[in-house]
């Protein structure tokens, strides 16, 4: 399990704290969502960093932000597989 | 055109250096 905290976030260079953040939700999101765990990943790490760091201390906003990404994954494969039935 | 989304969004991979968008902080 990767457990993360803000003062190791703190201390981290930008790029660092994104990777530590993926590793992070990636691990919580694979419990969930194995299947779409990278995907979703992805789609959370485009999130402002300090957004990213609120959501580690607020399991609750953490979990709207991954059903959110969800959605539009969900809706952005259904989108492209009815383009490709054209 | 279009195919410029196939591949979103890209993959996080644990273990691998996260490469991020292009475009984000150059």
């Amino acid at each position: 399990k990767v457990s993360l905290t803000a003062s190791m976030l703190a201390s981290a260079s930008p790029q660092a704290q994104k990777q530590m953040l993926g590793e992070w939700l990636f691990s919580l999101i694979q419990t969930m969502h194995p299947a779409l765990a990278g995907k979703i990943t992805g789609m959370l790490l485009e999130i402002d960093t300090l957004e990213l760091r609120h959501m580690l201390e607020s399991p609750e906003c953490l979990h709207t932000k991954v059903d959110e990404a969800i959605a539009v994954l969900q809706a952005h494969q259904a989108k492209e597989t009815s383009q490709q039935a054209v | 055109n279009g195919s410029s989304s196939v591949n979103w969004p890209p993959e996080f991979r644990p273990g691998e250096p996260w490469k991020g968008y292009p475009n984000i902080d150059p």
